[in-house]
């Protein structure tokens, strides 16, 4: 589908993708971690989009199998939500996947 | 107005109450913080009331000045959202209010 399309073209051709909602802490929580680690992420915002953001996170939830927010791509590849980006931070692994997507 | 009584005639009849939203991750972690202390909050959930909902929270915001969830009281008294909940665990003041509450 068209949406389709342009999901896979912005997870592509930007390093660090977060779809999100304004109000939402998680959301801003991950944004705020990226931001820390000096990397500008291509913010998305759902509820600022009228009918195209529930359209968008349908396709979200076909292409990644989550339907919440935030939804998280680096380097093109699905990462998951806030805990999960958290978890890789911890692990030490998160800025390796940054600078190997060319984000740092 | 009638739903500012029943806001109030809640906080003061239990000792933890939350207003909260099914979905939404902060709300969750806050639940979640009082059961692992041992403690059974009274929660309602204001994405289930219909348009009491947007009402119940007009009051809140009227009540407390915090228009955002979750919305935390305890012994009657508003504590805030769930960073100001766990800051008061953190320097470990909230289970003295819990047992003063009657909660544990
Ligand atoms: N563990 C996930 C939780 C994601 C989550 O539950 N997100 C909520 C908002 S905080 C959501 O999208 N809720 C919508 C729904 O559950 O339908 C993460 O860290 O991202
Ligand atoms: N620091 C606050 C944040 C509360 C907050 O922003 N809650 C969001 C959902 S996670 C909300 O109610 N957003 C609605 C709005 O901003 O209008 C807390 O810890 O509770
Ligand atoms: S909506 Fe509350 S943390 Fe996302």
């Amino acid at each position: 589908s068209k949406l389709e399309e342009t999901i896979k073209k912005t997870v592509s051709d930007k390093p660090v993708v977060v779809y999100s909602k304004t109000w939402c802490s998680y959301s801003s929580e991950v944004k705020t971690l990226f931001k820390r680690l000096g990397v500008e992420p291509h913010v998305i915002e759902l509820d600022e989009l009228g009918a195209q953001g529930p359209q968008l996170q349908k396709v979200l939830e076909r292409l990644t199998g989550q339907h919440t927010v935030p939804n998280v791509f680096i380097g093109g590849k699905h990462i998951g939500g806030c805990t999960d980006t958290v978890k890789l931070h911890r692990k030490g692994e998160l800025e390796p996947l940054l600078s190997g997507s060319g984000a740092k």
